[in-house]
Formats: structure tokens, C-alpha cells, sequence
């Protein structure tokens, strides 16, 4: 699965995921990517989620909408918001993977619960990040 | 004047990427795509493109790359196929467009935003899917398209894993269950 999360000098917020599904996948099985609120969701009032891991869960757990809501409803920060589903509402779960967020404001955040999770990111006048394991 | 917000973040999956595995050669590619996916991105915010354009861009280069299941480097199904998904969303009017089972289609991406901008609905699959693909004139390519010889080895390691655990649980779901991780993630 492979995804991207982008905030615009008009301040919009787009979100994408696709993906090759999983291996020996059978009867038309399909996982988050294509579930909007699961594994792709984009609010400008909150944030944009692009997520990647156990398809079953993140749908289950509505994932990416998820975070955005605890943005919206609670007034937490993107990366609270993020890592308490990632790191706690999923781990409990045993629902493995990760997301990449992106908020009005141009914070970034990429929490994964997983070994590692290919990520990279760049923010206005700033060098590109890139980075794999933890 | 206040500084120009914008910025981007991608993925190319998560999970049991083991470091043993992964070779200062094969590391090495998967950052340069990386870098490529985001910097091309980057660039369109920065010349003030739209955040769509930016994430379209960025996801088509990693759909083009064999490295990331997605696009040319998707995994096999059971049945020794593709099967592709896609989904996109707009934060400013919370329109959205999503695909799934696409079997003919390039670029999934592609398919899913025009589902958002030029149809009434969010989410077409299969061969619905792939009619309104060839409608709306998108690039079709035959399935083998997606063949890459590593996904096909993953493919028969998964199926052998599948079989023992079937022979032993005399059920599939039960197989399924315990393939280790990296063969449930998308």
C-alpha cells in the first residue's frame, strides 16, 4: 500500500491510498485503502490520513476518521491524536500498521506500531525526510 | 507576511520490514523513490498547485515503481492475479472517490479522483469500476501488467504456509489466521 497527505497554500487538505491489496488474498477480499474513514480520510477542519497495515482492523476501527474526530471533538494535536489510535486504540486491538497525518497548520505526523513503515515528508522551505524502521 | 504553510507526507506501506533483510542497496532504492515521490509533490505545492495534484503525483510514482505493493509492484492474489484499490479525498468539500477488484487500470489513483470529480457516487468496484475506467478514457492495461518475479515467490511462499496450516486446521480461515503479519498488510 502506498499513500500521500498534502496541505496547499489555500490551506486544503487532500488525502490518497492504493494499493496491490494483500498477498493470496481470495473471494474478492478488499481492506482499508479503498474505505474512506478507514485507510483515506481529509477534513479540512481537522486533518488527512493516509494509513497502511492489518486492512481488517483499521476498517473495523475506522482508523482514519478516528483520528481526525479526536482532532475535531476533543482539541487534542494531530500527533496526540495519531499516536493514541496507532499506539494504544490498535495495539490493544493487535491490529498492526501505521498512518501518515497531515493538519490544517502543516504539522505532519507518521506513527506505526509495526517494525517499520516507509514514510517521508517536507515541509515549506525545508529539506525532505525520509526514513524507514523506527 | 504570514509564512506560506504547505507540506506533504507519503507512505509505502508498513510492516515487518526486518533489517536483516534489507541490504544498504535495497534500502538505498526504496529511500531514492521516496525522495522522489515527495520532492515531485513538494514541488507543485510549492508553485502553488492544488494539494490534490500534489498527492496524485506523489502516490502515481510509487504506483509506477515495482518496490511498493500498489500499482506495477501489487501482490498476487490466490488465483495468481491483481487486484487493485484506490481512494482519495477532498478536505475542503469532503467530496471523496474510491475503487476496488480493478484488475485493467494503471493507475488506481487516477480512477478513484475521477470518481470523485465526474461521477455521483464514492466507491465503484470491479467491473463497474473498470467500464466507467474505459469511459472516462483512462490508461487499461492487461493484468499481467502488475507481474513482478519477487511478488510471484511471495505468492508461493504464502500458498505452501496456506496449505500445511490447512492440511493441519482442515480450515482455510483458520490457515489465514496464522501467515504471520506481513502477508495480512496491504
Amino acid at each position: 500500500t502506498v499513500g500521500a497527505v498534502a496541505l496547499d497554500k489555500s490551506g486544503n487538505l487532500t488525502a490518497g491510498t492504493s494499493t496491490g491489496g494483500m498477498t493470496a488474498k481470495r473471494w474478492g477480499r478488499v481492506g482499508d485503502a479503498p474505505i474512506i474513514g478507514a485507510g483515506t480520510y481529509a477534513n479540512n477542519a481537522s486533518c488527512a490520513v493516509s494509513a497502511t497495515g492489518h486492512g481488517e482492523y483499521f476498517i473495523r476501527y475506522h482508523v482514519a476518521a478516528d483520528i481526525c474526530a479526536r482532532m475535531q471533538y476533543q482539541g487534542i494535536s494531530l500527533n496526540a491524536a495519531a499516536n493514541k489510535v496507532v499506539n494504544d486504540v490498535l495495539v490493544e486491538a493487535g491490529g498492526n500498521g501505521g498512518v501518515i497525518a497531515i493538519d490544517s497548520q502543516g504539522n505532519i505526523s507518521m506513527p506505526f506500531n509495526s517494525a517499520g513503515m516507509y514514510r517521508a515528508s517536507r515541509s515549506a522551505g525545508q529539506a525532505p525526510y525520509v526514513a524507514i524502521f523506527k | 507576511m504570514a509564512k506560506e504553510e504547505f507540506a506533504i507526507a507519503i507512505h509505502g506501506g508498513a510492516g515487518t520490514i526486518l533489517k536483516k533483510n534489507m541490504t544498504p542497496a535495497k534500502q538505498k532504492k526504496y529511500e531514492q523513490t521516496l525522495l522522489k515521490a515527495v520532492n515531485t509533490g513538494y514541488a507543485l505545492l510549492e508553485q502553488g498547485k492544488t494539494s490534490q495534484e500534489a498527492v496524485i503525483a506523489a502516490i502515481q510514482i510509487l504506483e509506477e515503481s515495482p518496490l511498493f505493493n500498489a500499482g506495477k509492484g501489487a501482490v498476487y492474489t490466490f488465483d495468481g492475479h491483481h487486484e487493485l484499490d484506490a481512494s482519495i479525498m477532498d478536505g475542503r468539500t469532503l467530496n471523496a472517490g474510491a475503487v476496488s477488484g480493478v484488475k485493467t487500470v494503471k493507475s488506481p489513483i487516477a480512477l478513484a479522483e475521477k470518481v470523485m470529480e465526474e461521477s455521483v457516487h464514492v466507491m465503484l468496484s470491479g467491473e463497474g469500476a473498470e467500464q466507467f475506467a474505459k469511459e472516462k478514457g483512462l490508461a487499461l492495461v492487461d493484468n499481467s501488467y502488475f507481474n513482478t518475479e519477487a511478488r510471484y515467490k511471495a505468492l508461493q511462499r504464502a500458498k505452501k504456509k496456506l496449505a500445511e496450516k490447512e492440511r493441519e486446521l482442515k480450515d482455510f480461515q483458520a490457515a489465514h489466521e496464522t501467515l504471520p503479519n506481513n502477508y495480512k498488510y496491504g
